[in-house]
């Protein structure tokens, strides 16, 4: 599904590049659940971005499903993106201007969903993450695990071929980080690919494989 | 140090309230190092906001060093929380506009402190973080963990009384997380009094004392 072949990212400033990945050489078939782990710094949202399509390499090829990623121009990457992927982000990036209920239902306004429909799916999610009290809440009025959830919620709820977590459970309690992580196992049985990066021992074994990022290389699996 | 009685929290909607603290009876002395646990939602940044005096109680009264909290101005507020307060919010909350070097130095500014003496703390701090090569970048600039580090660092600069830590380490690797958790005991040992949540039973054991935060009421200690 995922092809990273030769992968680069740096940064230019004035005198030198400073280099955050280094020749990545990646490979994840349909249906795997992936743990990326390493030390801050490390580059794995940078890596994580990069597969989402939400930046692109400095160097080397991505290819997404054979379709050459890096070839690919904004308008392309941003309708595969909508149309394919889930992203919880490190920071949750949850629209301000929107409720909740808003911020849920997002990704099902690029599907040709029904309006009913949309309803129907929002609100079993809310209901699912304990939320239903704050759909008409703004995220500066949650707590930080609560955006977390919403940034989860939305993430899944157009269930997308594949998702990225960027640490999705690093602000839940070991209880509620237990339930997300058993949430996303069941998407994975029921094929979805994930892909999380993760501090965690723990939330890395619901995975099959670990992939360790270490100053911008992949260790030896 | 900290006593807090019979104090609530609230916030007002059209037609009801919605008590986000119950009746909180707390007392807090010099030196503790405490863990305040629970539930996400359950009220407990929104206690160290109020114990911090960056947010007030709807009602009841907080001593702090014997003083009434709750009958002070905002000057007075801003004053005493500045000189005596260092506080690790759990988004971080870094300026934008300054670079790492300027936001961990911030603190210091509201204390006499001689341009070079601001330098060498500083200094000192970023090269305990590993952060020197990241310091004349902008916050957006770095990864999650960085920026908790780079938080961290700008809360215990001055050396405050007071340490309030909101989730220190939920970005951080566990090694990392560790040497955390290890700098905030050698302050307590050296007279600083820590208030950190946590959601890690790991964490807890640096403390001497746990509070339970659920649904806005403290559970018997
Ligand atoms: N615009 C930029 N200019 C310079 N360096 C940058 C820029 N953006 C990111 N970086 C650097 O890229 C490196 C990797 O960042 P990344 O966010 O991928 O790390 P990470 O592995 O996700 O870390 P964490 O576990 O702390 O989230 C960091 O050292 C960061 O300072
Ligand atoms: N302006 C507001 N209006 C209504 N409810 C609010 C507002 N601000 C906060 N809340 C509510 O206060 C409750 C407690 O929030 P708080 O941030 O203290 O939780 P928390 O215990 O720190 O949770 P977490 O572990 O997820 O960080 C949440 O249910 C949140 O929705
Ligand atoms: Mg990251
Ligand atoms: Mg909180």
């Amino acid at each position: 599904m995922i092809k990273l072949l030769g992968v680069s990212k740096y940064y230019q400033n004035k005198f030198d590049k400073t280099y955050i990945l280094r020749n990545i050489n990646l490979e994840i078939k349909e249906g795997e659940f992936v743990s990326i782990m390493g030390p801050s710094g490390a580059g794995k949202s940078t890596l994580l971005y990069i597969i989402g399509m939400l930046d692109s390499a400095s160097e080397g090829e991505y290819y997404f499903l054979d379709e050459q990623v890096h070839k690919m121009k904004e308008k392309r990457l941003t309708e595969l993106h909508k149309s394919h992927i889930g992203f919880v982000f490190q920071q949750y990036h949850l629209i301000d201007e929107l409720t909740v209920y808003e911020n849920i239902e997002t990704p099902l306004l690029y599907q040709k969903v029904s309006g009913s429909e949309r309803k129907g799916k929002v609100a079993e999610l809310l209901d699912r993450f304990n939320m239903v009290a704050k759909k008409d809440l703004f995220p500066n009025q949650l707590s930080g695990g609560q955006q977390q959830l919403a940034a989860i919620a939305r993430a899944i709820i157009s269930k997308p071929k594949l998702i990225l977590a960027d640490e999705p459970t690093g602000n839940l309690h070991s209880d509620q980080g237990k339930e997300i992580m058993q949430l996303l196992k069941k998407l994975n049985d029921e094929g979805t690919t994930i892909i999380q990066v993760t501090h965690s021992e723990e939330n890395a074994k619901y995975g099959n494989r670990i992939i360790k990022l270490s100053d911008g290389w992949i260790e030896k699996e």
